[in-house]
């Protein structure tokens, strides 16, 4: 009878991601606790992640491919060559054959779906959303915001900051268990770890070490514990012997599995791994198109923008709707160019690129897409001599700047004229002015003082002759 | 650190075995 959901959306809840802050430190806090339960000391971990989205991973184990291969291997083994700062273990596996169960998606790739079985979820969509509940398999194959990390608990212990170990009880599926009973799996006391976030959208990893029946947390106690450090949703990953925590490549935990000789205890071999690493970008490989620097792409290409450096962008022009904007510029469609496709190719020119030329009679120019000969296409024919590659120089004279030119041209060429006559002819009546011997009589107007005095005694006594 | 495999013997498994069914 255990159901499973194909479409749809159950019981779950999202929490977007917070701002993005690019200054911010990307550095996990761990904090050790020894913690009194029941009077009971129970040591462990727990640590805080921020920007999960490009410092949280699911790993398969032993690196990519192991669930496919059905691959076991200790925590550290999985973490150390991925560069894990922190790592757990993570999601339940079939311990016979080490298939892994329910849903893996490591670093955006989807490895193993449950198809729609309902057991408790956490992931992180390509936005960053942190998603934790009940998935439909529909929403797990989700192509529009995929998730990029994702694994499969047992048990939601905390629902939008209240414990919901009851609801979940009645909806989890136990096709993912082997043995046991369920109610006794909740209320043991045994290692258990636990994924989740808190209200600021930092990841929770939670690692208590145990052993089952006779050290450790059940699972009301644990989810309490994490209730009391802000978290508001978690989930409740393998536990038991499985319990592991890895701090800088080393084992930090103490695991309850024995070794071959019963002195000493071993690390499991386990499936999934869920680790904090160096911030990565999203997608790693910027998209094929940038550089990952400290989490951010920094874009190669001028046009490539985007936080993952997949959105092209050539301005706001976007190449004048004239052509197509690609990872070298705008590609301009058939005639036209320029590095906003504005300009029409110059004249004896046309087609993509404007690199063919004309091929039109008496070397007129055509039409610059499609290079067409047509009367009503034709705007000008060229002269044998001006048919040169040097075309696009020649484009910028059009019929009018012709026409300014030469009424210009012509408008110099009459003043030379005009400025030419006047100067012979003056100089040929200056010429024949000294031949004639004649001069010229100017009366002095305004000398000193003493010529003019005389001059008007002279006048005075012209015009009165009885003067005494 | 290196003492062997475990003996993978602290099992913590909710749901009895024989109701383990096959997917469908």
């Amino acid at each position: 009878d255990c159901a499973r959901v194909r479409s749809g959306s159950p019981e779950q809840e999202s929490w977007p991601p917070p701002p993005t802050n690019p200054g911010a430190s990307h550095h996990a806090a761990v904090r050790t606790f020894v913690s009194h339960f029941e009077g009971r000391a129970v040591a462990g971990h727990l640590t805080r992640v921020a920007d999960p989205l490009r410092t949280f991973s699911v790993l398969e184990p032993g690196g990519a491919g192991g669930c496919a291969q059905k691959r076991r291997a200790t925590v550290e083994d999985t973490a150390v060559p991925a560069g894990c700062r922190i790592a757990q273990n993570g999601g339940f596996f079939r311990m016979s054959t080490g298939e892994c169960l329910g849903n893996v998606v490591s670093d955006g790739r989807l490895v193993s779906s449950s198809g729609g079985l309902q057991n408790a979820q956490f992931g992180i969509r390509r936005d960053g959303t942190i998603v934790t509940g009940y998935l439909s398999e529909e929403e797990v194959l989700d192509p529009v915001n995929p998730f990029v990390q994702l694994l499969s608990g047992v048990v939601w212990l905390i629902r939008n900051g209240n414990i919901y170990i009851n609801e979940s009880q009645a909806i989890e599926c136990d096709e993912t268990q082997e043995t046991g009973s369920f109610s006794k799996f909740v209320n043991v006391m045994s290692a258990r770890t636990a994924v989740g976030h808190d209200r600021e959208g930092q990841l929770i990893l939670f690692h208590a070490d145990g052993q089952t029946e006779q050290r450790g947390l059940n699972l009301w106690e644990m989810a309490e514990f994490l209730r009391q450090q802000d978290v508001v949703n978690a989930i409740n990953l393998d536990g038991g012997g499985s319990a592991t925590f890895v701090l800088n490549g080393t084992l930090a935990s103490y695991p309850s599995d024995h070794c071959q000789d019963n002195m000493w205890r071993c690390p499991r071999q386990v499936s999934t791994v869920v680790c904090v690493h160096e911030p990565r970008c999203q997608p790693p490989d910027c998209s094929g198109h940038g550089t990952c620097v400290d989490g951010h792409c920094e874009c190669t290409s001028h046009f490539w923008r985007g936080e993952a450096c997949s959105e092209l962008d050539c301005g706001p022009s976007n190449c004048s709707q004239h052509g197509l904007c690609t990872e070298t510029g705008c590609h301009c469609d058939a005639g036209w160019t320029g590095s906003n496709c504005s300009e029409e190719c110059p004249l004896g020119w046309y087609g993509p690129g404007c690199q063919r030329p004309c091929q039109c009679e008496h070397q007129c120019s055509c039409d610059p897409q499609t290079g067409n000969c047509s009367i009503s296409q034709v705007r000008q024919c060229l002269q044998p001599t001006e048919a040169t590659p040097r075309a696009g120089e020649l484009a910028s004279f059009t019929r009018t700047t012709w026409l300014a030119l030469t009424l210009t041209l012509i408008f110099l060429l009459l003043i030379s004229t005009g400025v030419n006559v006047s100067l012979f002819l003056g100089s040929r009546a200056e010429r024949n002015r000294h031949l004639d011997g004649d001069y010229v009589y100017h009366p002095l107007q305004e000398v000193n003082g003493e010529a003019l005095t005389a001059e008007k005694e002279h006048m005075e006594e012209t015009s009165n002759p009885f003067k005494d | 650190l290196s003492f062997g495999v475990s003996r993978d013997d602290d099992l913590l498994l909710p749901y009895p075995l024989a109701r383990r069914r096959p997917s469908r």
